[in-house]
């Protein structure tokens, strides 16, 4: 971004933040921290576009540096099993990076159980059981249109019979917006807080990187319905970088936990912020 | 809202009789800031504040007492010129099958789109066949076998171990046989990056010669738009857009983004997960819902 140039001046200014606009980061935040660098090339002397690049890898990475957003480590409970929620607007990936965190889990010599509970949309449950069958393992499902909450009930039900460590639950998406919906997602969070006796260990918001700024009214919304724990931030495999998820820890400070980048159960990574914030300025 | 901001930017430069270039820019930041919060691409946001910038300055008679309206209005009417001002009705085949081919990223809404556009076609008196080309994700073709159900239009999926290329192409003599007269093709999400899954889509296109490529869109896309709408552009010669989750609060700016920098029009929008929520795309709505 600053090779070739040799001093530090307006047009460079102008440059990072067309670069990190295009990365979806807010205006409103990319506004303050090229304020920040203006005030620090001031102040100390600055006159190598290199100070300007590490200033702002400092100010963005500060988003990520809240004590909240840092711990990026699972949650687990006792007694099992934990329960991870997953929940996001349409289409953003939430059956399939089910389908990667258990094969992480399992892959340590955990054992899992599936549970059905988008019981709304053509062929979900399908999908869902298409993958515990290449994964080996166990799934709840009830038919097409039954209550969520039902489903996830006995899911916890059945792997507190059978000894199982982890329940993951998959959502239908849902508009953020549509109260009805969110009422349902609540139920679901509800029912399964009292039957598992303590909240769901994790409840997992997954985002679509190529998402904008939409992004902010998706993790408000969603935290305010149901005590969402982390961030799946999906798609980076693609040309999208999610910058919006700057503003949601800086404003939330929801921990993005995980990453996906790619289609297959293995595309699974931890969250990278020295990597992802590199990649952000590329 | 917009109008709010600019009453409050001209109300600062009240008692003046004419608006100066200065007054001009001073309201154009708060449009730019409103553009980008509506995930406008940034490029596009330049380019169309040129347009704006021209024809404020060009105007004659400026009352700074309705100096913000005026903006206002001026951008709006901007944004709906550049949003329709195309042919966007479907292209149907003047005597024969009619062949819709649909691609998009991952989770836009192309399987959902399919079912909505079989709908669509049988209140406009064509039988329409569904094609499940996607043969990657799993129970792809039972939710497009599903959507058939409900929206009772038959589906075809060719058989076990087909590629998407041979699927599409015995659909076409499938709905010949079977009196399908559109024939709507499922393929699956992709990225433009990857070169194989590109080539596969342009073979796709290259034996279905379709009458319609619609690129289907999620309204809550941000600055990336441009990127991907370019390449299946540049790869496939889109002839159309679908604008998906528009029954979000996504302001959807992506859409004139692509719009401007491909210059295809918008056909459809979603607005809704159930397949009666596919509307034609209104360019002076869109405008309103961007500006906020
Ligand atoms: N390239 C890429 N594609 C992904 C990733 N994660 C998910 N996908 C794809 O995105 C599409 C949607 O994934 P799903 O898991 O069905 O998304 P969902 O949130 O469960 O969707 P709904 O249940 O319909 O709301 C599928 O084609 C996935 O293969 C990722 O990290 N990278
Ligand atoms: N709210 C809303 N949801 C929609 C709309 N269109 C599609 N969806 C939902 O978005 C999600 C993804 O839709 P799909 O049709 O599976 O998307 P796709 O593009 O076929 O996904 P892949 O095949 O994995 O690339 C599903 O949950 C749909 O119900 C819409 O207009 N509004
Ligand atoms: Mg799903
Ligand atoms: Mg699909």
């Amino acid at each position: 971004l600053v090779t070739g140039r040799g001093r530090i001046d307006e047009s460079l200014f102008d440059d990072l933040e067309e670069s990190l606009i295009k990365a979806d980061v807010s205006v409103r935040l990319v506004t303050t921290a090229l304020d920040t660098l203006r005030e620090r090339t001031r102040t100390e002397r600055w006159s190598d576009p290199d100070d300007i690049l590490r200033g702002l890898r400092q100010t963005l990475g500060q988003a990520l540096r809240n004590p909240a957003v840092r711990e990026v480590g699972l949650a687990t409970g006792a007694p099992s099993p934990s329960l991870y929620l997953f929940v996001g607007v349409n289409g953003v990936g939430k059956t399939t990076s089910i389908a990667k965190l258990t094969r992480r889990l399992t892959a340590s010599g955990a054992k899992a159980l599936l549970a059905a509970a988008d019981t709304f949309r053509a062929g979900a449950i399908e999908q869902l059981d298409t993958w515990a069958d290449r994964l080996d393992v166990g799934i709840i499902k009830h038919r097409p249109g039954a209550d969520p909450s039902a489903v996830v009930f006995d899911a916890i039900q059945a792997a507190r019979a059978r000894h199982i460590d982890y329940v993951l639950a998959d959502t239908a998406g849902r508009i953020q917006t549509k109260a009805h919906l969110m009422e349902e997602l609540r139920k679901v969070a509800r029912v399964a807080e009292r039957s598992l006796g303590r909240r769901p260990d994790e409840v997992l918001l997954v985002m679509d990187a190529t998402t904008g700024q939409n992004g902010i009214s998706q993790a408000r919304l969603f935290t305010e319905a149901v005590p969402v724990s982390g961030i799946i931030l999906t798609k980076l495999d693609g040309t999208a970088r999610g910058g919006i998820v700057l503003s949601i820890a800086d404003e939330l400070g929801i921990p993005i936990k995980l990453v996906g980048s790619g289609e297959r159960a293995e595309d699974l990574e931890d969250f990278d912020p020295e990597a992802f914030i590199k990649a952000l300025l590329a | 809202s917009l109008t709010d901001k600019l009453q409050g930017v001209f109300a600062r430069l009240r008692g003046r009789g004419r608006l100066t270039e200065k007054d001009i820019d001073e309201a154009l930041r708060e449009v730019r800031l409103a553009l980008l919060e509506a995930d406008v691409h940034y490029r596009v946001v330049k380019e169309f504040l040129q347009r704006v910038r021209e024809r404020a300055i060009g105007t004659e008679v400026f009352e700074s007492l309705s100096g913000a309206q005026t903006v206002v209005r001026i951008v709006h009417s901007e944004l709906t010129a550049l949003l329709g001002g195309s042919d966007a009705r479907v292209q149907f085949a003047p005597k024969g099958q009619t062949v819709l081919m649909l691609c998009g990223l991952q989770g836009s809404g192309k399987t959902t789109t399919c079912g909505k556009l079989a709908g669509w076609m049988r209140r406009h008196g064509r039988h329409a066949l569904l094609v499940a080309c996607d043969i990657y994700r799993p129970a792809a073709r039972r939710q497009l076998e599903v959507l058939g159900e409900q929206i009772k239009a038959p589906v075809y999926g060719g058989s076990q171990g087909q590629s998407p290329v041979q699927i599409a192409r015995d659909a076409l003599r499938h709905a010949a046989v079977n009196g399908n007269d559109v024939v709507i093709v499922d393929t699956a999400g992709r990225l433009h990056i990857d070169e194989a899954m590109m080539e596969e889509l342009a073979q796709i296109r290259e034996a279905i010669q379709p009458h319609e490529t619609l690129l289907v869109v999620d309204a809550m896309t941000g600055q990336d738009a441009v990127n991907f709408a370019t390449d299946f552009h540049t790869r496939l010669s889109v002839s159309g857009f679908v604008l998906t989750k528009l029954d979000g609060d996504a302001r959807g700016g992506a859409a004139l983004s692509i719009r401007h920098v491909t210059g295809v029009p918008v056909k459809f929008v979603g607005m809704g997960e159930k397949l009666d929520n596919l509307d034609a795309f209104h360019p002076d709505r869109m405008a309103s819902r961007i500006l906020g």
